[in-house]
C-alpha cells in the first residue's frame, strides 16, 4: 500500500 | 484546481441538477432508476466522510454538501414524494451483483486499511459501476427520454473532463492517484456506448431492445 494520497477531488 | 477539474464539476453539478428538476416539474420518476440514484448518494456518503474530519477548501466543503443534499432529495423524490410513478417493473437490476465485487475490491486494493480509505476507495469503485442499473433500465424499456439523455450526457461530460484533469495533473504537478484513474476510465468506458446512441440518433434513444 503506498501512501493513502491527498483527496482533494471530489 | 484546474480547468478541467471545475468544468468536470460544474458538468456533474448540472447534471444532478437536470435529473432533479425534471422529476420535481413533470411530479414524475417515470424512466429512473432509483437504484442507480440510490447508489449515487452511497458513493457521496462513503467518500464524503472526511467532511468533519478535514478541511482542503470552501470550494470542497460547499460542494460535497450540495452533492449529498441533492443525491439524498433526488432519492426522496423518487422512492417517498413520487413513488407512485416510480417504475420498479423496470427498474430491476440485482445491485448485489455491484455491490460485492466492489466491496471485495476496496478490501483488496486500497492505499491504507483504515476505515476512512477503505470507505473512501468503496466509492470510487462503486461510483465507477452505479450508473448499470439507469443503463440497465434504458435497454430494457427500449427507450429514454430527452432529459433522461442530457443527465446521462452531462454525467458523462463529467468523468471525460475528470481524465483530461488527470492528465493536466499528472504533467503540471506529477500527481496522479491510479486507484481513481483506472476506476475513472472504466467509467467512462460506460458511457461511450451511451454517447455513441446519443450523438447519432439525437435526443430520443431507442435502443435495441
Amino acid at each position: 500500500d503506498d501512501e493513502s494520497k491527498p483527496k482533494d477531488e471530489l | 484546481m484546474n480547468i478541467f477539474r471545475l468544468a468536470g464539476d460544474v458538468s456533474h453539478l448540472v447534471a444532478i441538477l437536470i435529473l432533479l428538476m425534471k422529476i420535481w416539474r413533470s411530479k414524475s420518476c417515470a424512466g429512473i432508476s432509483g437504484r442507480s440514484q440510490v447508489l449515487f448518494a452511497l458513493v457521496f456518503t462513503t467518500r464524503y466522510l472526511d467532511l468533519f474530519t478535514v478541511y482542503i477548501s470552501a470550494y470542497n466543503t460547499v460542494m460535497k454538501v450540495v452533492f449529498l443534499a441533492l443525491s439524498y432529495a433526488t432519492v426522496y423524490l423518487i422512492y417517498m414524494r413520487f413513488r407512485n410513478s416510480y417504475d420498479s417493473e423496470n427498474d430491476t437490476f440485482r445491485v448485489e451483483f455491484l455491490l460485492i465485487p466492489v466491496i471485495g475490491l476496496s478490501f483488496l486494493e486500497n492505499y491504507a486499511f483504515t476505515p476512512l480509505e477503505i470507505l473512501w476507495t468503496f466509492s470510487i469503485f462503486l461510483e465507477s459501476v452505479a450508473i448499470m442499473p439507469q443503463l440497465f433500465m434504458i435497454t430494457k424499456t427500449g427507450e429514454a427520454e430527452s432529459i433522461t439523455t442530457h443527465y446521462l450526457f452531462f454525467l458523462g461530460l463529467y468523468r471525460a473532463l475528470y481524465i483530461a484533469n488527470w492528465v493536466w495533473r499528472y504533467h503540471t504537478e506529477g500527481f496522479y492517484d491510479q486507484i481513481a484513474i483506472v476506476s475513472g476510465v472504466v467509467q467512462t468506458i460506460f458511457y461511450c456506448d451511451f454517447f455513441y446512441l446519443y450523438v447519432t440518433r439525437g435526443e430520443e434513444i431507442r435502443t435495441p431492445s
